[in-house]
């Protein structure tokens, strides 16, 4: 699964 | 953060400049849809309500905080704005969004990361954003004479898309455990939305002709 951490994108 | 993601972030911004100054030195709104903008609204603070709960980087923050107030801005000029309101193509601007915005949300309540509030609304956010450019689309093929900055809009909206696929395969390569399926999927669905366009905007461009879409 998607780890949270990556939300660094727009 | 690489040179693609900068690339595609610096895209998105200009597009929304290009948006912003259209509408403010024409005093003009023609073309441009505001369901689009108002799809785009919604996609933002769905996915942008992590700015009371995280803090990434400054670079990030002042990005969100842009393309929020920048949307929102553009709908109340659309909307409100005494001489920029009428110039709005009411009657040609009828794709209905609902129609996008259900079914988005239902996938998004499915098929998620986490069933949580947040994580149900960002993905949904994820889903949205793949076809808020459709009503924009679609009102440019009705509109006979486009003119140069709507077009420029939507291609550069295109490419902030592709080159956010080039930072998923670079950040792919780079990083070891980076994955975010469904926003790849996602994201991928979304550039091929913009193919057709892309295809008569560099025709249009090659040829020095005005551009114009198929119906």
């Amino acid at each position: 699964p998607e780890v949270k951490l990556l939300k660094d994108e727009l | 953060m690489n040179i693609f993601r900068l690339a595609g972030d610096m895209m998105h911004l200009f597009s929304i400049i290009v948006l912003l100054l259209k509408i403010n030195a024409t005093r003009s709104c023609r073309g441009v849809s505001l369901k689009t903008q108002e799809l785009y609204a919604i996609v933002f603070v769905c996915r942008y309500l992590d700015l009371f709960t995280s803090f990434i980087s400054l670079y990030n923050t002042t990005m969100k905080l842009i393309f929020l107030l920048s949307t929102f801005t553009i709908i109340y000029w659309m909307r409100f704005h005494k001489v920029i309101r009428v110039t709005y193509d009411r009657e040609q601007d009828t794709f209905r969004y609902q129609f996008l915005i259900l079914p988005c949300f239902l996938l998004a309540l499915v098929l998620n990361n986490e069933f949580s509030a947040m994580e149900v609304l960002w993905t949904f956010s994820i889903y949205l954003e793949a076809v808020a450019i459709l009503p924009q689309l679609v009102l440019l093929q009705r509109t006979n004479n486009i003119d140069n900055l709507t077009g420029n809009y939507v291609f550069l909206l295109g490419s902030y898309r592709a080159l956010y696929i080039l930072n998923w395969i670079y950040r792919f390569m780079t990083e070891p455990n980076y994955r975010q399926y469904l926003v790849w999927i996602s994201g991928i669905v979304q550039t091929i939305v913009y193919i057709d366009f892309f295809y008569y905007y560099i025709r249009s461009w090659r040829n020095n002709e005005k551009l114009s879409l198929p119906a």
